[in-house]
């Protein structure tokens, strides 16, 4: 057995229903899966309960296709469910495609309980193992009679969470408290939040907010925050923040902030806010373009989607990459749509957080992910952030560290 | 140039595919995982053995028919979380 990223810090586990499969009655499911969790409680100190509200652990759910997340069904076969690891949001959560057949035994389709069984081992804390005849084995076997859980299984369920000794004590279940972050390198810094970075209607302090876009236009550096936006050149250097509305024209008056933004190889500015996008020709919206601008499932991107966080090219393909929460997809060669087989899961980007503020390819070609008032610098090759990160943004811009020193120098 | 023949275009689809599959699962580590570009034959090579290795085939190394029909076969959609351990511990190291 393999352990995977995370475990839960409790053993009394809630699940809930999101809906149902049409391959079989309501009340014929809901045994199956009862039956597939106790599976996990044999000689284990864990139970389940099933509850109504929003905040279960693990939720059930039977989807087709994108089901917004980042590991969209491809059909009959292959792929017939996934389930993430104890956390947080989707943390715990097995999701069915209901493009299979799903039955009560292996021989009319495919075993409801063994898959199930399976994906709430993920749920669990549990990896895939590689022996063939364990539960956690990644193909589908298919089983006659009745099930028993291997003892590979058993050692891997146990090895996480004991053995079945009732006097053992869990901590008390704290909501939203887990032992699971996301993406989060160990060692993150601990910062203060920043105190107030908008001062009424005036701009932001670049050093201590939030970014909420940013892209290198022509060789500079355009750093959006709420209605305010600065050009740096290559020194990093910050100089006077401008209005958004009093450069690019042709913007709605009442748009509050950018939420991406990128240059396309034609040298066309492409503008997202909220689930619309605007195309700028310089600093002059396309002519023709809907002031309101459009929507973004234009690029196909689904209609569930309400934000982009961040857009950036990658220098290792210089293809175009959209984020939003913890999915992505990569643009066409033309930036016209988003390609097929997307989105994906953001862990493909290893220790990038999510959601991200903001992402970029710097003048040097290095892509930079921004979360709160942390960057994260990329390392191609390997795929994973590199060593000695989440750093400061103040560390970034050159005036703000200068402005940083400074400070401390009046300090001391 | 010669147009591809059929078998050829068979076989680049099949290496095409077995590409999507090993980055998918976890077996092609690294920037192929997003580009589905390879960084060495031996990347891929090696990918496929642990594959093979994983599925209970013989490890030939090539998308052979075995091959096929097991990435054909219905799985899980998580990541096989061995893949890439498995490949460091099956590898001869220098001393």
């Amino acid at each position: 057995f393999i352990p995977g990223t995370s475990t839960w810090p409790r053993t009394n586990l809630t699940f809930r229903f999101v809906n149902y499969t049409p391959d079989m009655p309501q009340a014929q499911t809901r045994k199956l899966i009862v039956d597939a969790l106790k599976v996990w409680t044999v000689s284990t100190p864990l139970t389940f309960t099933e509850v109504t509200d929003t905040m279960a652990d693990i939720m059930i759910l039977f989807a087709k296709k994108y089901h917004s997340d980042g590991h969209p069904f491809d059909g009959t076969g292959s792929v017939l469910a996934h389930a993430f690891f104890p956390g947080p949001g989707k943390g715990g959560d097995a999701h069915f495609d209901d493009d299979e057949n799903w039955s009560t035994n292996s021989s009319g389709g495919i075993d409801l309980l063994l898959v199930a069984a399976h994906e709430f081992g993920h749920a669990l804390g549990l990896g895939h193992s590689e022996k063939p005849s364990a539960l956690m084995y990644p193909w589908y076997m298919g089983f006659e009679g009745e099930f028993e859980l291997p003892h590979d299984d058993w050692q891997g369920i146990t090895n996480l969470y004991g053995t079945g000794i009732k006097d053992r004590t869990f901590p008390e279940r704290e909501k939203g408290k887990v032992k699971y972050k996301p993406n989060v390198p160990d060692g993150k810094p601990v910062y203060p939040e920043p105190t107030s970075p908008t001062a009424g209607d005036g701009p932001p302090d670049p050093c201590n907010s939030h970014i909420d876009a940013l892209t290198v236009i022509r060789t500079e550096i355009f750093l959006f925050i709420g209605k305010w936006f600065w050009r740096l050149g290559p020194q990093k250097l910050i100089n006077k923040p401008v209005e958004i509305h009093k450069f690019w024209y042709g913007l709605p008056k009442d748009l509050e902030r950018i939420d991406a933004v990128f240059e396309r190889p034609d040298n066309k500015i492409v503008f997202f806010s909220g689930d619309r996008f605007w195309v700028f020709n310089a600093n002059h919206l396309l002519s023709r373009f809907p002031v309101e601008g459009r929507p973004i499932t234009e690029f196909n991107i689904p209609a569930d989607v309400k934000k982009i966080d961040a857009a950036f090219q990658w220098s290792y393909n210089k293809r175009t990459y959209l984020v939003s929460g913890d999915m992505y997809w990569k643009m066409d060669e033309n930036n016209s749509f988003v390609e097929y087989d997307y989105p994906r899961d953001m862990g493909t980007w290893k220790g990038v957080p999510v959601p991200v503020d903001a992402a970029f390819m710097d003048q040097s070609g290095t892509t930079i992910f921004f979360q709160g008032l942390d960057y994260w610098q990329f390392y191609d090759m390997k795929m994973r952030v590199q060593r000695g990160y989440p750093r400061r943004i103040s560390h970034y811009w050159s005036q703000c560290a200068e402005n940083l020193s400074e400070r401390e120098e009046n300090l001391a | 140039a010669r147009p591809a023949s059929r078998t050829e275009r068979k076989y680049r689809k099949l290496q095409s595919d077995t590409v999507k599959y090993l980055a998918q699962f976890g077996y092609l580590s690294g920037p192929s995982q997003e580009t589905q570009n390879l960084r060495s034959k031996e990347d891929l090579v090696r990918a496929i053995k642990s594959l093979q290795r994983a599925g209970g085939l013989p490890e030939t190394g090539v998308p052979d028919s075995r091959t096929e029909a097991l990435m054909k076969k219905p799985r899980c959609g998580n990541m096989d979380d061995f893949a890439q351990t498995g490949i460091d511990h099956f590898s001869r190291k220098k001393r």
